[in-house]
């Protein structure tokens, strides 16, 4: 089973088209490995994107570098899916 | 296992084997409303189930619901079973559901992509695409949403197999899609089209996968602001309204886009709730919540249609 511990979902909410490009662009680097959730649309709304543990500080760099504001949406995404299985099981014994 | 729909848990997410058994559990108690048919199979062979709802008649317009396209996002499968429920019991008691359900058929398919569905389970929780195997690519899976005849391979849809925008070698190449294809224009009556996904909090209409409005964007939009306002009035749930290409981006090969194209007019698509937390992995203390603020907008258009025969 794939596992997703310490992969985190950002939250980016780019302010210009410029920005939009960019995050675009970050979801073409194959490399790191970014899930997006949210496609990045329009200046002002969000993007969530899932970047795996080993990324995170690569992609929080290229966020700051180029000014797109970001939130982290959710700190460990392992842990929320343990919850969830966690509350599959309950709710059937 | 209880046989009856009414020990089944709608405040949790289940597998698809239990999505399969309470449908026909929900059958064996509205014998008389519900039927379960096969529209085809999936690329690994399972079951294509379609809840059917009809109170007889012949070939009757019909307004065909799916949830589940998009295997990772389990609120929407699950708002399904919470609905077909809710058609089932509230037929003979709600006049507005009764009177629906007296001139229409309504064709409800909860687990579009049962391979994806499986394997959010099974191996990889946020798995979106189907389970197909790509030729000369490691990489598994289309995306069911960009694999429809309707601008296919446009901007907005990927030809890189390892994509989760992947539109697939060529359109309806995905034996999912293409049963709800030959199902839809086999009917020939279908009016209406509703696809759920989430998690934005949107309801869209065509065009996708180009600019130009749709001929009938003023009425779509105007019964989409209406919907948007009762969701809202629930739990002040926010959606924003419009079509795809306006609301979000350019995106081809989409379902209602080619549902619009091949004669359904009342062609929708939902992005359900997050919440703003949880995306994907929205709690299951939510799927009530959602399922109840939705039901409204789903009436809404479905009341909007029979009103409007075309």
């Amino acid at each position: 089973e794939k596992l997703f511990v310490g992969d985190q979902v950002l939250r980016a909410v780019a302010s210009n088209e410029e920005q939009i490009a960019l995050l675009r662009a970050l979801g073409e680097q194959v490399d790191l490995q970014v899930d997006f959730w949210r496609d990045p649309t329009k200046p002002g709304r969000p993007a969530d994107l899932r970047v795996p543990f080993s990324r995170l500080q690569a992609v929080k760099v290229f966020l700051e570098h180029h000014g797109i504001s970001y939130s982290i949406m959710i700190e460990d995404v392992q842990q929320l899916l343990d919850e969830e299985k966690r509350s599959m099981m309950l709710s059937r014994r | 296992m209880e046989r009856s729909v009414n020990k089944f848990n709608f405040a949790s997410y289940h597998t698809l084997e239990e999505i399969y058994d309470w449908m026909d559990t929900l059958v064996a108690d509205h014998p008389n409303l519900v039927s379960k048919i096969q529209i085809g199979e999936s690329y690994e062979r399972r079951p294509l189930y379609v809840l059917k709802f009809s109170t007889g008649g012949s070939n009757r317009p019909a307004v065909w619901l799916d949830t589940g396209i998009h295997s990772r996002e389990w609120v929407t499968q699950a708002t399904g079973v919470w609905t077909a429920n809710k058609l089932a019991e509230d037929y003979g008691r709600d006049p507005t559901v009764t009177s629906l359900l007296d001139t229409m058929d309504i064709f409800f398919e909860i687990v579009t992509n049962p391979d994806g569905y499986a394997f959010t389970h099974s191996t990889n929780r946020l798995w979106r695409k189907t389970r197909s195997i790509n030729a000369g690519s490691s990489c598994i899976g289309v995306d069911p949403n960009r694999n429809w005849d309707a601008g296919f391979g446009d901007a907005g849809s990927s030809s890189n197999p390892c994509s989760e925008t992947y539109h697939g070698p060529y359109a309806h190449s995905e034996s999912e899609v293409k049963s709800i294809v030959d199902f839809i224009q086999s009917h020939g009556n279908v009016k209406g089209l509703i696809s759920i996904h989430s998690y934005s909090q949107m309801l869209m209409f065509p065009y996708g996968y180009k600019r130009t409005p749709a001929p009938d964007h003023e009425e779509l939009n105007e019964l989409a602001k209406k919907a948007v306002n009762d969701l809202a009035a629930v739990y002040g749930t926010q959606y924003t309204y419009g079509s795809i290409a306006d609301t979000i981006y350019l995106a081809a090969g989409t379902t209602v886009d080619w549902a619009y194209d091949n004669g359904v007019k009342y062609s929708y698509t939902f992005e359900l709730r997050d919440t703003g937390r949880y995306g994907f992995l929205l709690p299951s203390s939510q799927i009530i919540p959602t399922a109840t603020e939705t039901w409204p907008a789903l009436l809404d258009i479905l009341v909007h249609i029979q009103q409007h025969p075309y």
